[in-house]
């Protein structure tokens, strides 16, 4: 454990329940891509089924069992507490397409051809673009809440700070995974045109709009 | 190399 990788966790943390307050205290999970939030529960699911077999530290554990539960918890917000509010028509990014090929590259590049090896590998591809319906639906809205905007920012900045983190444990504990780096810049990657809009506009008091 | 991690990252 660096600090990288502990401030990216927290950040993590943060943008849960940042997306939580936001749909509880708007009453509302407008402007939130549903199908994003199901593609993060497949992400847990898949990753942490290491849970029945692997034992690699409380703080772990806890992480594990939180992200599961809180992605579900959100679902269910979505899914009947707060329904009316999800407008399915301009949530139309085709999951099929994140999918398909997260199934295939996990069986084609993974280190190991064993079922749970591949479910983890898997969920590593699946997670580098499970944010695209949630930017897919901003970008055909336009525009967003600044509260929704904080959630995106601190989940992007979750990604960024695992970077210096494999830097950090490659110098320090020669540690290297490329599967995890690779989907790790690509999905890094992905939030660079969000950044730039928050840092350029909602950090500066504005609106979160788009040019049209 | 590899999975030498462990899989400990969340």
């Amino acid at each position: 454990m660096n600090l990288f990788r502990l401030l990216g966790d927290l950040s993590h943390l943060a943008s849960i329940f940042i997306l939580i307050h936001k749909i509880q205290t708007t009453r509302s999970c407008r402007g939130i891509s549903f199908q994003t939030q199901a593609l993060y529960v497949t992400v847990f699911v898949a990753r942490y089924i290491d849970l029945f077999f692997r034992w690699i530290s409380l703080y772990n554990f806890f992480m594990k069992i939180f992200f599961i539960a809180s992605s579900v918890y959100i679902l269910y917000l979505m899914k009947y507490r707060y329904r009316p509010t999800h407008d399915p028509s301009i949530d139309t990014f085709k999951v099929e397409y994140l999918v398909g090929p997260a199934v295939v590259l996990s069986l084609i590049f993974n280190y190991k051809f064993e079922f749970t090896e591949i479910l983890w590998t898997f969920s590593i591809y699946l997670e580098a673009v499970a944010i695209l319906p949630q930017l897919f639906m901003l970008q055909r809205t336009g525009e967003a809440e600044t509260i929704t905007t904080h959630y995106l920012a601190a989940l992007g900045a979750y990604r960024a700070l695992y970077i210096p983190n494999w830097i950090y444990r490659y110098f320090t504990e020669d540690v290297v995974d490329p599967i995890a780096i690779v989907a790790g810049l690509v999905q890094t990657g992905l939030y660079l045109d969000f950044f730039y809009v928050y840092f350029t506009k909602v950090l500066q008091g504005q609106k979160f709009e788009l040019p049209a | 190399y590899g999975s030498a991690n462990g899989h400990d990252e969340l």
